[in-house]
């Protein structure tokens, strides 16, 4: 009809568009296409997790594309976090001079 | 208590935001920065401390691989201090037995070191008149994380599952009027309100996040901020004199 010659205007960037400019930003490259395609379904899922974040977020916060949007959330804990707390903590509760601390 | 409180806007204070890149020594750059901005706040030194000798001198061994901010204070007391960023640089490994901290000069050194109530109204009150604090808390919703206020549930940031070291260096509350929602007007508007939050240091570099902080909701523990509110002394309590943090 008539609206099939109107200009549709900006469209939003294909996913792998979109991965392209992360991979530019953040420089990063994979060793093989079955690797690229790894990482892009990573980071089509942490989008989708981002975008969730923001609907149900209650804050001013915003969610998506950032440096370790090529990593799963396994990944980021080993690479970022402290591996050590992934265990049990010490306890850092107990009062000094109680019972079960023993020697001072 | 006042009503915010921004250590950054004070000049020599906080240290520039560190990168940690493949080395998983969170704990040991949220100690660094508590004790050079207690030394600035202090003395009224700019000092930059060896995180490198942190983990080349921690009694744990491989830094690089984890570790506890505790575990950093103790290193400082067992080694006299620190050297500076300078003479012992990063260099986002770790030679466990070639612990360098005889070969340099220290340039900042701590009392002692203390764990403070997990309570968050406390926790602002000794921020705003003692200095910034190391906090350990739920890194789950940082990963994509751009800016703004991150205000959590139990259900979205485990309290309890804290796996990532920073440092607290303010609290204020948001002054937009009204959420995203409302600002966008994409949906349906959120009635008017401000949020209240923390100022955190992390130490992924200057180009994430809020150029290299975040914020996390202020009252509700979120992602576990008060789970382990650690911060060092560098002086004996007799001699301290009121500080002010700037609003």
């Amino acid at each position: 009809g008539s609206l099939r010659n109107k200009d549709p205007g900006p469209q939003p960037l294909e996913l792998k568009q979109v991965f392209m400019l992360f991979q530019i930003q953040y420089n990063r490259s994979y060793s093989n296409p079955e690797e690229y395609a790894r990482r892009l379904d990573i980071f089509a899922r942490n989008l989708a997790h981002a975008q969730q974040l923001e609907a149900e977020d209650l804050g001013t916060a915003e969610f998506g594309v950032t440096p370790f949007s090529d990593l799963t959330e396994e990944e980021f804990g080993q690479l970022y976090g402290h591996q050590r707390m992934a265990g049990e903590a010490p306890s850092m509760g107990r009062k000094v001079g109680s019972e079960e601390s023993g020697e001072s | 208590l006042p009503s915010s409180c921004d250590w950054r806007r004070l000049k020599g204070i906080i240290s520039p935001i560190r990168q940690q890149e493949n080395c998983n020594c969170c704990w040991a750059m949220a100690t660094a920065g508590n004790i050079e901005a207690l030394w600035g706040i202090r003395y009224n030194q700019v000092v930059q401390v060896s995180v490198q000798e942190l983990l080349d001198c921690g009694r744990c061994g491989d830094g690089c691989r984890g570790g506890f901010v505790w575990d950093a204070f103790i290193t400082v007391l067992n080694n006299s201090g620190l050297a500076s960023e300078r003479d012992y640089p990063f260099q986002g490994d770790v030679k466990p037995h070639k612990c360098l901290a005889k070969k340099y000069k220290k340039v900042a050194w701590i009392q002692d070191f203390i764990m403070l109530q997990d309570n968050e109204k406390t926790i602002a009150r000794y921020l705003a008149t003692e200095g910034p604090i190391t906090v350990t808390i739920n890194m789950k919703l940082l990963q994509q994380y751009q800016k703004g206020v991150i205000k959590a549930t139990p259900a979205t940031c485990d309290p309890q599952a804290v796996d990532h070291s920073v440092l607290l260096v303010g609290f204020g509350r948001s002054k937009s009027v009204g959420g995203r929602r409302a600002e966008g007007g994409a949906s349906q508007p959120h009635p008017r309100r401000s949020i209240p939050y923390w100022i955190l240091k992390n130490s992924w570099g200057a180009e994430w996040g809020e150029e290299g902080y975040f914020r996390l909701h202020r009252g509700s523990n979120a992602c576990g901020i008060t789970k382990y509110p650690l911060t060092a002394r560098v002086d004996l309590p007799v001699k301290k004199r009121p500080v002010s943090c700037p609003p």
